[in-house]
């Protein structure tokens, strides 16, 4: 029993085998499935004819992968009509009742098509027997295809001799359509969409400037920002005044200003650099603690501490920017490592510098078998 | 996965069972550090609230009990911002987990990629889960070992358009391994050549319809392209910058 009933039926829980798909419909639903949307109705009734329970399942079905498919081969005009009234079938607003196709649109289908699934090894869809679907004119209503219906879904493109290519194939540098009508008129510019200048590349207009790369060369996010001297361009192109870079709050609505504040440098004896007001810093060790370097590591995503050391400028030394570390420290739980830190009018008493080696996180090591003596 | 084969308990420790009720596993779930997990976005399309998920590791079979089932629920699900519903792409979600899990020999996170860490094309790596295994649903984890394909490559199984950069592919042109729907979120992991660690390459994602006679490679979320965006979302909600 692979899902619950439908509301219809009144369960949440296991289904009844007896109850899940004879005696109980549901009600009336508007039509999500993709596939299914330029339909000459637009409510649903569930279970479908493939015995689905409910759009989602019908989504994720064989037969909502099968039938776009199939409608590439051009073998039935209809199919793809036809397929909808048994992947959704239409909902009477009335009697509240599924309404079937009609035996012969089953039929007609099945005799153009089921011959190519055979060519590739696959089978009509054994839920699909036209035998339980009226007859055109008998009491009982059924559906046919009239002059409203599509013939290519939502997710075809209709070549101009008829023909439904997947939509994604439509200017994709190959020809899908027998009179190659998806390649004509494929610029950027003619589908909407604007050129990356260095490459063929064409993008969204809406990734312009969006704080993602999607051009070869990142062009797409350049000259997106009109920041003043004293200001420095977040991600997402807003301006934040540079004094409030990296202390330890948010002011680009997209956190990048508190991005990628704290390192370690590789080659220098993994001294602690932090990037404040736009520039970078070395961290005093007067008053720098061992929970200050659990939150260093912690913040890199480093595991723990390992080594810290307290390193002596050398005689001769340039001038450094220092930043000590706040009197209230202790207070400020849950800050990131920058926003305990503070600038002062004097240099550094130590003249020391924090370096802190940290372990790494350890993952990725499966455990080891254990050994059977035979 | 279709072809695979039955995993021996504790092999692979940082799989994860995304579950909701009443249906239970809904996809799988990698966890990369005590307090987090990755899985795709498509897994919580129409189940979008963290309330109404559990995490559940430690474990090799799906119903019965195990000593080193852990389990926690979930405080918050980051889908990627440009996680497409319609192609498919940016395919990622983060998930915090309520309650940091211990971690033992049957619970252990994996590693991500080094910044710009692909994996080399035709060399072998695992996928795992406890998705269909083309004649019906498992109850015990299975592994499958399947092959890295290159991106021109895979475009031409699919489509240039289709795949993107976010996407990886692995598996064989004849579909005989392969991972199948309840599979999604769950690793593709390859071992360094150097000693034995494991680094999470993909998140499966997408493919073929799987147990049907189509066939061609499984397509997985490209870990390495969202390795910033991933520790950026730890670090953003792990301190409080607001």
């Amino acid at each position: 029993c692979v899902s619950s009933c439908p509301p219809a039926c009144g369960a949440q829980g296991p289904c009844d085998p007896r109850n899940s798909t004879t005696n109980c419909t549901g009600r009336c639903e508007p039509i999500t499935l993709e596939l299914c949307m330029n339909l000459p109705y637009n409510s649903t009734s569930f279970p479908n004819y493939l015995g689905h329970q409910s759009q989602r399942e019908s989504s994720v079905s064989w037969e909502s992968s099968l039938f776009p498919a199939l409608v590439q081969t051009n073998c039935y005009t209809y199919l793809m009509f036809f397929a909808c009234t048994i992947l959704v079938p239409k909902c009477d607003s009335v009697t509240q009742q599924r309404v079937p196709p009609c035996r012969s649109l089953c039929l007609s289908s099945k005799q153009h098509c089921e011959s190519v699934l055979g060519m590739v090894g696959l089978q009509w869809p054994e839920e699909s027997h036209c035998s339980q679907f009226p007859e055109e004119g008998s009491n009982v209503t059924c559906l046919l295809p009239d002059p409203d219906v599509h013939e290519c879904s939502p997710s075809h493109f209709k070549c101009r001799s008829g023909r439904c290519v997947l939509a994604y194939k439509h200017c994709d540098g190959h020809t899908d359509c027998d009179d190659h009508s998806d390649e004509d008129n494929c610029g950027c510019v003619e589908r909407g969409l604007w050129a990356c200048p260095s490459s063929r590349v064409c993008i969204k207009p809406s990734m312009i400037c969006d704080g993602f790369p999607d051009c070869p060369l990142l062009e797409d996010e350049r000259n997106c920002s009109m920041c003043s001297d004293n200001e420095l361009a977040c991600n997402n192109h807003e301006c934040v005044h540079r004094t409030l870079w990296c202390d330890g709050r948010k002011h680009c609505s997209d956190s990048s200003d508190e991005w990628d504040c704290v390192s370690l440098s590789p080659g220098e004896g993994s001294l602690l650099t932090v990037f404040r007001t736009a520039v970078h810093y070395q961290v005093c060790a007067d008053e720098w603690t061992p929970e200050l370097s659990a939150l260093t590591c912690s913040q890199l995503g480093l595991g723990a501490p390992v080594a810290v050391e307290m390193v002596p400028d050398p005689p001769g030394a340039p001038r450094r920017r220092w930043l000590h570390v706040h009197p209230e420290w202790s207070q400020r739980n849950g800050s990131a490592l920058q926003g305990l830190l503070e600038k002062r009018g004097h240099s550094c008493h130590s003249r020391r510098r924090v370096s802190v080696v940290c372990s790494s996180e350890d993952c990725g090591r499966r455990p080891a078998g254990r050994v059977y003596k035979r | 996965v279709l072809g695979g084969r039955v995993s021996r308990p504790g092999r692979w420790p940082w799989q994860c069972s995304l579950q909701s009720e009443p249906s239970g596993h809904i996809c799988g779930c990698v966890l990369i550090s005590p307090r987090w997990a990755l899985t795709v976005a498509h897994c919580f399309e129409g189940r979008e609230s963290a309330d109404q998920w559990k995490v559940v590791l430690g474990i090799t079979n799906l119903d019965h009990p195990s000593p080193h089932r852990q389990s926690s629920g979930v405080t918050r699900i980051i889908a990627h911002p440009r996680y497409s519903r319609a192609v498919v792409d940016y395919d990622i979600s983060v998930v915090q987990l309520a309650r940091a899990v211990q971690v033992t020999s049957y619970v252990q996170p994996v590693c991500l990629p080094r910044p710009g860490q692909l994996p080399i094309p035709d060399t072998y790596c695992y996928i795992t889960g406890w998705g269909h295994m083309g004649n019906r649903m498992p109850f015990k984890l299975q592994e499958g070992e399947v092959r890295i394909i290159s991106l021109p490559q895979c475009q031409a199984y699919f489509d240039t358009k289709t795949i993107t950069s976010r996407m990886l592919c692995a598996g064989y042109e004849a579909g005989t391994v392969d991972s199948c729907m309840g599979d999604s979120g769950g690793p593709l992991v390859c071992e360094e050549p150097s000693g034995g660690r494991w680094r999470l390459f993909g998140l499966t994602s997408w493919g073929s319809v799987c147990f049907s006679k189509v066939l061609g490679p499984g397509v997985y979320s490209n870990v390495t392209h969202f390795t910033q965006w991933i520790h950026r979302q730890i670090y953003l909600h792990s301190f409080q910058l607001n």
